[in-house]
């Protein structure tokens, strides 16, 4: 076993936001088309609950209206910068 | 599937588009491949063509950018959002957008497209041995002119194959220096610069000067990206320095020390404790031709699928053997209707190769048992040879040609020995694209890149230029020839066809014409085309497509089995 105490360095560029699940969810609900910009502010949880189910249905993961695992491995998951709905 | 509102589709089948700039990811050639296959995804279930054009307005633009790249969608650096494009119309309409920021690979890591050397532009074999270590990246060792360079098979000193690595000493590309290679130092706004920049522009790109005062000359060119190129960090594109010194310690290759997530990194000067520049090394990479081949669909008409193997699905997925999902096919002719038919299947293997007992290369043995994990030397057998330089019927007889050296078809089994080129023909270079013999006066014809060679009898003309044929600059090498018995000859080239006249020696006015429209159902990237016993044949890699004189295709069968007469 190393003696030695792990080193661990911050990298510059490195620092990320830290955002939480919520906040980017509501990022990549704007961006594709789900949710309509300014529909955050609201903090409105059953409207957020409706667009996470229709996001769900839209790219075939399972409908449960909650930002669970699978659906945030999606919103992180690379992807064609195209809208899923609308123009 | 979905379309888009509307359901824009483009109201001709003849689709045309120009590859903007290139990235510095991947080697040219192999971005230009890229593209073209993933075209051909749609054209293969479609009536739809796609042509490539370098000068006017195309229906679709490709561009590769960062950031804000000239539209209102930015992108967003390294991973996330990869690529966009737009639904069919004029303007913009149509155009596909790649991310710089990604890594742009085939999808499973850095793809090291070797030029010159003894390789043909093959890809890199990493790891390889040279001299008894093991190397993973291009090195310049063995070599004093700082030059880098890779084995394209697993074992340099036993094979000999190599080829150039990109480096800015080797090429640049876009620009206006016609891919001449940097000059260092070179003056930019009167400072001198001893490697490639980014000071001047805005958009990330690494240029250099081609000659030593770009201020006075203003010729530059982009820098392509060495393979040991970091991706994000504060040195996107910049090339590992080896050895690098992070926290007073040395390292040699890429390392994970200082990082809690595991990646891989390395600095970008010899030591990053004084200088802190860093990136992350090579990863996977996204597979280039998968995301051209969606956002293409994008630019044909079809919006994201909901179904997940779909290509049409937002999401990115590597895929290794990539086949059009029934829904993306639904989608795409319903906008287009269906091509007309299927084009002919190459018959499957019937037999197993038997391993072979002797792998030993460098012999004469006439084996024809094959291993397919043993390296073994095409030079000394036909049946081992998975794809000939040219083929072409001289003096009744078939001959094979492959690297300096060519077998001529017996009349019965397959070739027994090969004859050096250069004992029969000897102004002939090692590797020939295309050659034949002219029925009427029998002079032989031979092609390398844009240079062409007449014998008649032991009497050589040429080396001379395509130009004196009255070919375009840009028509780089001809691929295969069909003769005739009325002193033409057409000459084949990507999707085009020429005819020359063989007495006067010129094109034939009305072409450039589309190889597609007159000799449908054979492969367009066949890379040898030839005539033999009067029939027509298309060869792409290890099958061939024969056609009659009607120009329709009989039979698809194995070069090494069925013309070669390999066990």
């Amino acid at each position: 076993t190393s003696h030695h105490k792990p080193v661990s360095v911050i990298f510059p560029s490195d620092i990320r936001s830290n955002s939480s699940d919520l906040e980017r969810a509501q990022k990549y609900l704007i961006r594709y088309g789900y949710m309509p910009p300014g529909l955050q502010q609201t903090d409105n949880q059953n409207t957020l609950r409706e667009v996470v189910t229709k996001m769900q249905k839209k790219l075939g993961l399972k409908e449960t209206g909650e930002l669970d695992g699978e659906t945030i491995a999606a919103i992180n998951s690379p992807r064609c910068g195209v809208p899923d709905v609308g123009k | 599937f979905q379309t888009f509102e509307g359901e824009l589709k483009w109201d001709h089948n003849d689709i045309t588009y120009k590859i903007l700039n290139y990235s510095p990811d991947l080697d040219p050639e192999v971005i230009d491949d890229a593209f073209a296959r993933a075209f051909k995804v749609w054209s293969d279930v479609t009536p739809l063509t796609f042509t490539r054009i370098y000068d006017g307005e195309p229906d679709i633009n490709i561009l590769f950018g960062s950031d804000n790249h000239g539209d209102p969608y930015p992108f967003d650096g390294k991973d996330g959002l990869l690529a966009h494009a737009y639904p069919p119309g004029e303007g913009v309409q149509g155009d596909a957008h790649f991310d710089e920021d990604e890594n742009w690979t085939l999808g499973t890591g850095v793809v090291v497209k070797t030029r010159f050397g003894n390789a043909d532009g093959a890809i890199c074999s990493f790891p390889f041995v040279f001299d008894g270590e093991t190397y993973t990246s291009c090195t310049s060792a063995g070599r004093s002119d700082g030059h880098i360079w890779c084995s394209t098979t697993p074992n340099f000193d036993k094979d000999q194959k190599f080829g150039f690595c990109p480096s800015e000493l080797l090429y640049t590309f876009d620009g206006n220096s016609d891919g001449q290679p940097c000059v260092f130092p070179f003056i930019f706004d009167g400072e001198s610069y001893s490697s490639c920049t980014k000071e001047g522009r805005d958009d990330g790109y690494r240029w250099c000067g081609t000659t030593a005062n770009y201020d006075k000359d203003r010729k530059y060119g982009f820098c392509p990206n060495r393979d040991t190129a970091v991706v994000g960090g504060n040195s996107q594109g910049d090339p590992c320095v080896f050895p690098f010194t992070f926290l007073g310690k040395t390292y040699h290759q890429c390392t994970s020390d200082g990082r809690s997530d595991n990646r891989l990194w390395c600095a970008t000067t010899s030591s990053y404790d004084n200088d802190q520049k860093w990136g992350l090394c090579g990863d996977q990479g996204y597979s280039l031709f998968l995301v051209a081949a969606h956002e293409f669909g994008h630019a044909l008409g079809l919006e994201h699928s909901s179904v997940q193997d779909a290509l049409m699905y937002p999401m990115y997925k590597y895929v290794k053997d990539f086949s059009l999902h029934s829904d993306d096919i639904n989608g795409i002719q319903y906008l287009y209707g269906a091509g007309s038919g299927p084009q002919p299947t190459p018959p499957k293997p019937t037999r197993k190769p038997r391993p072979t007992t002797t792998p030993s290369t460098r012999t004469t043995t006439t084996t024809t048992s094959v291993d397919p994990d043993v390296p073994v030397d095409p030079t000394q057998n036909p049946c081992k040879v998975k794809q000939f330089d040219a083929i072409a019927e001289i003096q009744g007889q078939l001959h094979f040609f492959k690297d300096g050296v060519y077998w001529k078809l017996p009349a019965s089994g397959p070739p027994t020995s090969s004859i050096p080129i250069r004992d029969t023909w000897p102004a002939l270079p090692s590797n020939i694209d295309t050659a034949f013999q002219d029925p009427q006066s029998k002079k032989i014809f031979f092609f390398a890149g844009r240079r062409f060679w007449q014998y008649t009898g032991n009497t050589v003309l040429g080396p001379r230029s395509l130009d004196k044929l009255g070919f375009e600059k840009d028509v780089e090498e001809i691929s295969g020839a069909i003769t005739r018995n009325n002193g033409k000859v057409l000459l084949f080239n990507g999707e085009n066809y020429w005819r020359l006249d063989v007495k006067s020696q010129t094109v034939d006015k009305g072409y450039p014409r589309s190889r597609d429209e007159d000799f449908a159902g054979v492969p367009l990237d066949a890379h040898d085309i030839f005539v033999y016993q009067d029939k027509y044949y298309f060869c792409q890699d290890s099958f061939f497509w024969r056609m009659t004189w009607r120009k329709q295709v009989e039979k698809v069968g194995y070069v090494k089995y069925d013309l070669l007469r390999c066990p």
